[in-house]
């Protein structure tokens, strides 16, 4: 990370994220919700930086919902 | 391996059509268990920084996996004012390049954008009140001006990545751009009983120099949203205006002795001017080395790193005096030495003078700066790039964060990233980052 935190703990268990599914969403007490420009632009940006603005093959579960 | 879906963001006071102010909150806590991916933070400006953080959390695996680990961050900025500033008068900087680098500017946290307009030799702002100032500036006022629709452009693309823009038009010195545009702004310089010809810094003598001012900055005051303006006032040659037999009458009714003086009646006059426009102000250390009387709440940037004094003992001062203070002089990106010279900026430690606690929380930050004189936008990038980041993190991070070797192994990685988000940033050692021949 830079600029570091000022307090971080992290850990080796770890979270897959699939680009199609993964989203940023307001949590329903946020005072800022859809249609807040700010958020709203960067939850655009910021996808875009991390998945790329290309698509992704659907993950394939295989049965079971990991 | 669990998945997680979304990263749910909740803020406490929304603020979405606002601008950021030296007083904005930008503290968050980020938290990424089995049971929740959440983003908790004050204000919106809180989120675009844990934002920030998040994206840099999720790293992706040699088959092409994302993942984020489990983690806790709690983080808020060590210092509220983080500047980049830009010299956009010594060679003009391309709209797209001014939008790039405050795209990068949010990736290293940084909020103020000190866009140094105007400055010797040119004037690329153009002013509705006064067209002739870019007109008959040195650049070519059809290409490279900004215009009011580019100068609305980047504020509000700064205000979306929770960056102010402070603008500074430097006065009374540095004033060759100045002249074109407005005749009888400048001080004509003599030689002996005739003029010379040529012009020396803004003529304090005369009513219509300040009726020119009020009207000027009522434009920027109404264009530039932040409450504080950058006025320059550093490097004022008194030469023209000794020469000149109208500033010296001036000078005796006045009752100055020292051209110092009547550099400090015009940038008190000045600053009044802006004052009643309810604008707040900063200014370069000269302002208060010529001990020029301002209000209280001016904010004092120190530049210059040995002369009159070395640059902490500057702070010092500046502090007893119970002004603000912002360090810019050790970290003039301009200056390329030898070697990997970010480590010297990341050692920089803001508050190391002799002072109170009170004197400490008077620093409100600090301004990496990257003069244009020999730089435009075909070279700015990698000389920026990470280089400015060392000054980032000095700002952002805790000053416990200090050790160089944790610092390089970030900061290459950093480096790494910026390549793989379109960033050149220029490597600070040997080696590659993989991104480096990665298809983009």
């Amino acid at each position: 990370l830079w600029p570091w935190p000022q307090y971080i703990r992290t850990s080796h268990r770890r979270y897959t994220l699939y680009p199609n599914i993964f989203q940023f969403r307001y949590h329903a007490g946020s005072a800022a919700q859809a249609g807040c420009a700010v958020l709203d632009e960067a939850f655009q940006r910021y996808r875009k930086l991390l998945f790329g603005s290309g698509s992704w093959p659907r993950p394939s579960f295989p049965g079971k919902r990991f | 391996v669990l998945g997680k879906e979304m990263l749910v963001v909740s803020v406490a006071t929304a603020e979405c059509d606002e601008y950021p102010t030296l007083e904005s909150a930008e503290n968050y806590n980020l938290t990424i268990n089995d049971d929740k991916c959440l983003l908790l933070s004050d204000t919106v400006w809180g989120a675009l920084r844990g934002l920030e953080t998040f994206s840099q959390l999720v790293w992706k695996s040699a088959e092409g996996t994302f993942f984020v680990n489990k983690t806790r961050i709690r983080d808020f900025p060590r210092f509220p004012h983080r500047g980049l500033l830009l010299d956009t008068s010594r060679h003009y900087l391309p709209l797209s390049s001014i939008l790039d680098t405050l795209d990068v500017m949010a990736y290293n946290k940084f909020n103020v954008f000190h866009w140094h307009l105007v400055d010797d030799p040119s004037f690329p702002y153009e002013s509705f009140t006064y067209p002739q100032l870019s007109r008959k500036g040195s650049y070519n006022p059809a290409t490279h001006v900004y215009t009011a629709q580019d100068v609305k452009e980047i504020i509000e693309y700064a205000r979306l990545r929770g960056i102010r823009v402070l603008a500074e038009f430097d006065t009374p010195g540095h004033t060759l751009s100045w002249g074109p545009g407005v005749p009888g702004l400048l001080t004509p310089c003599y030689s002996g009983s005739q003029p010379s010809g040529t012009f020396g810094p803004v003529n304090p003598s005369l009513n219509s120099t300040y009726e020119f001012m009020s009207t000027f900055f009522l434009e920027i005051s109404a264009v530039f949203p932040d409450f504080y303006l950058h006025l320059g006032g550093d490097e004022v040659d008194f030469t023209c205006w000794r020469s000149n037999p109208g500033i010296q009458d001036f000078m005796k009714k006045k009752g100055f002795n020292d051209f110092k003086e009547l550099e400090s009646f015009y940038i008190h006059t000045l600053l009044d001017i802006v004052s009643a426009y309810d604008k707040g102000y900063v200014v370069w250390q000269e302002v208060f080395d010529n001990k020029v009387k301002v209000r209280p709440d001016t904010v004092i940037q120190v530049w210059r790193e040995t002369v009159p004094v070395d640059y902490m003992k500057e702070m010092e001062k500046i502090t007893q005096a119970g002004f603000r203070a912002l360090l810019s002089a050790p970290w003039y990106l301009n200056h390329i030495t030898y070697g990997p010279d970010w480590n010297d900026m990341y050692k920089v430690e803001p508050l190391a003078f002799d002072g109170t606690p009170e004197q400490e929380a008077l620093v409100i930050g600090g301004e990496a700066c990257m003069w244009g004189e020999y730089v435009d936008s075909t070279n700015l990038v990698p000389r920026l790039w990470p280089r400015a980041g060392a000054v980032a993190e000095r700002l952002w991070s805790s000053n416990l964060t200090n050790n160089l070797g944790f610092a390089y192994e970030r900061l290459s990685h950093f480096r790494c990233e910026l390549l793989r988000r379109g960033v050149q940033a220029q490597p600070i050692n040997v080696g590659y980052c993989e991104q480096e021949f990665e298809q983009t």
